[in-house]
């Protein structure tokens, strides 16, 4: 049986004992939502490009991932986004770095792709060509959840180092 | 972060994947995901891969673009070559982290070395399978 699409959150310290059962249906029904978005769209003759992004945009709207609303915070208390598409038809790619208010990265890193002759736009420039594109531009306050402000607030207190070599616990 | 790969009726590959970095880094930083070959990488020839972790010891490791290598010029199958990058690769830098590759025959490998990573897929059938946990 071939796999046609598949889905992944963060990895990292993920343990039962750490999840409510209410905590993991949620997750659950996020990532079916995700897959159903998805297949619905190859299964109607649609390209692999357009799953990965129907899947994506699904995840980066749910809170519960480091992705769109939900992601983490910078040291300074702001979401910093990043997203990347590749056609491995053409070897095509786009990609988008250090974006703040586009609402679905994925998007705009697809359009890098199909309306620029470049692969990677960062920061206000990306933001500036999503604008250009119609893509929907939110506040940062948009991406941003109280866990996240928590979880901030307790690396800041706890003094832990942001470098991956330093950092007792990752976020994927 | 997330991601996704998948193939199409016509046998196109394609990956994405998209991220809000780590937790209190520097303003300006920028992780694998935004990097084609590191966190990210579709070829038809060989497959489509999507990962997370610590981006940049995925980066040093150029590991999206390293089962595709893997797979094209030592002619592992899609679960060698993801097992070789993430257990062997990234492992040897440090670093952690998972991995979903998908190659042009619908045959999946997801690798992490972390205790657990959200994950989940649909076969050609549309049955799905969705896991979180190691086992």
């Amino acid at each position: 049986v071939r796999i046609v699409l598949a889905i992944h959150g963060g990895a990292g310290t993920i343990t039962r004992a750490q999840m409510t059962p209410e905590r993991e249906q949620q997750y659950r029904e996020a990532l079916r939502q995700a897959l159903q978005e998805g297949y619905a769209v190859l299964q109607a003759g649609g390209s692999s490009l357009d799953a990965v992004v129907a899947a994506i945009r699904v995840l980066e709207d749910s809170p519960l991932f480091n992705a769109g609303r939900g992601a983490v915070l910078n040291r300074d208390g702001v979401a910093e986004l990043d997203a990347t598409i590749m056609d491995g038809r053409t070897l095509k790619a786009g990609a988008v770095a250090g974006v703040q208010t586009v609402k679905n990265p994925i998007l705009l890193a697809r359009r890098v792709m199909e309306a620029t002759p470049h692969v990677l736009l960062i920061g206000r420039a990306a933001e500036a060509f999503a604008q250009e594109q119609g893509l929907e531009i939110v506040p940062n306050e948009y991406f941003i959840v109280p866990e996240r402000r928590l979880q901030l607030q307790r690396l800041r207190e706890q003094g832990i180092g942001i470098v991956p070599e330093e950092a007792s616990s990752t976020y994927g | 972060t997330v991601g996704a790969v998948a193939l199409d009726r016509r046998g196109n590959l394609a990956a994405g994947t998209s991220t809000g970095g780590l937790m209190g880094k520097l303003p300006g930083r920028v992780g694998d995901s935004a990097i084609i070959g590191a966190g990210t990488y579709a070829d038809n020839a060989t497959c489509a891969v999507s990962t997370t972790g610590q981006g940049e010891y995925f980066i040093r490791g150029v590991v999206a673009h390293e089962i595709a290598a893997l797979m094209k010029y030592a002619s592992l199958s899609v679960q060698q070559a993801a097992s070789a990058a993430i257990y062997g690769t990234l492992a040897g830098l440090g670093g952690q982290g998972g991995v979903i590759a998908l190659d042009r025959n619908g045959q999946l490998a997801v690798v992490f070395n972390t205790e657990g990573m959200y994950r989940g897929y649909v076969d050609e059938h549309g049955h799905i399978t969705i896991q979180i946990y190691r086992d």
